[in-house]
């Protein structure tokens, strides 16, 4: 696959005397093919491949590393940079609303950051504010019984404001309040403006966009509406025990200027870890 | 003048990059750019066309014949089909296999069949709640076992109450699933096993990128795609996954979805999809 392509590029790098132009070339060529594979956004893995090529070319490699070496930590430099550090996730009350597109994995995340929290000692809850989707309300509710925590939610109600607005009154003794809301999309103006005004009745401490792994260059373009919507402080990116590598996740980092919280890493509630550049970004590379 | 493989590079390069742009995915355009590649070399053209120009013709027409493998008109398959068709809807997690059936039999229903749903989702939180209320909306009988009952035994029991009702068509659903959890991809071949599907529809959705060859290439490798429905195509997606799907099953794609409602259900059109593409 592409992975052994770079792996191969990597040990010609290995086995050469000194880095050329045309090495480089052939380097950048095989991280570029990573990252189009990884979906990355097109014109990112343009950019991001330039830097890498530039330094690839100006930068000497230190006092003992191989040549290889060296282009490797350039590479992971620049993909570790731009992804940025995990987010910091403050131990006390706040709340916390989760959006994103259908499907993405918002109820399960809602649940399973509640899980997260209630682990560390708090006391979290969680409120069911997605109004449009059949079962969305047994969905959360079977998920917060099964973990035992706190759960709101209004099965026959059309208004998802009042519901999260009852919801946090009767809450008011949990440490975090985690708001669940249906899936969404940019050219749906009125579930973006619903979105808006849940934003404004909570006024949350965290709004997190939630994001499948396997977003295809869609995720600029829905990540920026996300963000000019309700301004996004965090990104959970989900199923990434499948075998998509997450590269939207790097314009979701890009368009909304705030770091990756959380991975989704299987169905049970307890698959959620805190995310890992490192990790992430070897994993993205194949 | 011959077109010489210099000349085409730019111009495929361009290409595949509006590929990618588009969600198709890597393998499937680089492969179908390979082959155009191939065929293109020693063509002989014009001196005022344009190599450009000629290789996005080619493309259009390599990609239309890509999409439109082994398309079958679905109403027709119904009509003529033995009753009752056993439908089976599978694929990842969230693509929207659940809401399909709800359109489909929506879609039946509208065209007179009799329609019997099957609680093939008996594992996640909420799965039987959300098509139990699709089945009340559409006045349409379901057939449930209890919570982490065997999946196979609840869509069984809709192909009993088919045959003794004298329905038209069991839509059976089953829980999402990767590819990468063996037991998963075995239970699913024991649903097959056990009630040998008259159609398999592979649900996934045009959002997905890279990731819509593998999913589509093992789920046909362990249980055989009849054909895809590609949903969320209105989030602006162009609809490259389309591409990925038919490229790597053979398969085609019979249905779009458009939306959340029941209506927004199209039947998939080629040439459509390609000038999204490269229009
Ligand atoms: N394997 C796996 N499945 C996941 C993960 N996250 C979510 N899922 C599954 O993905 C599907 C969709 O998850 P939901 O939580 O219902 O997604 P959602 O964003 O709330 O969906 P809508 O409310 O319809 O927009 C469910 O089958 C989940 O169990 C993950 O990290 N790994
Ligand atoms: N905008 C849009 N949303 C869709 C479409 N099809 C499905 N959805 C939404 O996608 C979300 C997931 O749909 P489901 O039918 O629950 O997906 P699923 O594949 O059954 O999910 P799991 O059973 O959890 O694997 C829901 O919010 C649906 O309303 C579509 O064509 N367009
Ligand atoms: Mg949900
Ligand atoms: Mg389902």
């Amino acid at each position: 696959g592409l992975g052994a392509s770079l792996k191969d590029t990597m040990a010609k790098i290995a086995n050469a005397r000194r880095i050329d132009r045309e090495l480089v070339d052939e380097v950048v060529k095989s991280i570029q093919r990573a990252m189009l594979q990884a979906d990355v956004n097109v014109k990112l893995v343009m950019n991001i491949s330039n830097k890498i090529r530039e330094r690839a070319l100006k930068e000497k490699p230190p006092e003992g590393m191989s040549s290889r070496e060296h282009v490797i930590r350039i590479v992971y430099q620049e993909l570790t940079g731009f992804v940025g550090k995990s987010a910091d996730i403050q131990l006390g009350r706040q709340r916390i609303l989760m959006v994103g597109l259908q499907g993405s994995g918002k109820t399960l995340s809602t649940a399973r950051l509640a899980r997260y929290f209630q682990r560390k000692g708090l006391k979290p809850a969680v409120i069911a504010a997605d109004i449009y989707r059949p079962g969305a309300y047994d969905q959360l509710k079977q998920l917060s019984e099964r973990a035992n925590f706190s759960f709101y939610g209004e099965r026959d109600s059309k208004n998802a404001v009042k519901i999260v607005k009852n919801g946090l009154a009767e809450l008011e003794q949990n440490d975090v309040i985690i708001i669940d809301t249906a899936g969404r999309h940019s050219l749906e103006k009125d579930l973006i403006r619903e979105m808006k005004d849940i934003n404004r009745a909570v006024d949350p401490d965290h709004r997190f966009l939630i994001m499948d792994a396997a977003i295809g260059q869609q995720a600029s373009e829905q990540a920026r509406a996300f963000h000019d919507a309700v301004s996004i402080t965090g990104v959970i990116i989900s199923k990434l025990d499948g075998t998509a590598k997450g590269g939207g996740a790097l314009s979701a980092v890009a368009e909304t200027g705030s770091p990756i919280a959380f991975i989704g890493t299987g169905e049970t509630i307890e698959d959620f870890e805190q995310f890992e550049p490192d990790r992430f970004i070897s994993r993205l590379l194949g | 003048l011959v077109i010489d493989e210099g000349s085409l590079e730019k111009p495929l390069w361009d290409l595949e990059i509006a590929l990618l742009e588009s969600d198709v995915a890597m393998p499937a355009a680089e492969e179908i750019l390979k082959s155009l590649k191939e065929e293109l070399i020693g063509e002989r053209r014009k001196f005022t066309a344009k190599t450009h120009k000629i290789a996005e013709e080619a493309l259009r027409n390599a990609l239309l014949k890509v999409v439109s493998s082994g398309q079958f008109d679905f109403d027709t398959f119904i009509r003529d089909a033995a009753k009752p068709v056993k439908i089976l809807f599978v694929g990842v997690n969230g693509t929207g296999k659940t809401t399909c059936i709800a359109k489909v039999a929506y879609r039946l229903r509208e065209r007179g069949h009799s329609v019997v749903l099957a609680s093939g989702d008996t594992f996640r939180a909420g799965a039987e709640e959300q098509i139990d209320a699709h089945a009340e909306r559409l006045g349409v009988k379901l057939i449930k076992h209890q919570q982490g009952a065997d999946p196979a035994a609840v869509i069984y029991d809709a192909v009993q109450h088919a045959n003794a009702r004298k329905l038209d068509v069991v839509l059976a659903d089953t829980a999402g699933r990767f590819h990468t959890s063996v037991n998963l991809m075995e239970q699913l071949k024991k649903i097959c096993r056990v009630n040998k599907p008259d159609l398999i529809i592979f649900v996934d959705e045009a959002i997905a990128g890279n990731d819509a060859v593998e999913r589509a290439k093992q789920f046909n490798e362990a249980i055989g795609i009849g054909g895809s429905i590609l949903t969320k195509i209105d989030a602006d997606a162009k609809g490259g996954a389309a591409i990925s799907i038919a490229h790597v099953t053979g398969k085609p794609i019979l249905f779009v979805g458009t939306g959340q409602e029941y209506g927004d259900l199209e039947p998939f059109k080629p040439e459509w999809l390609v000038e999204k593409l490269i229009g």
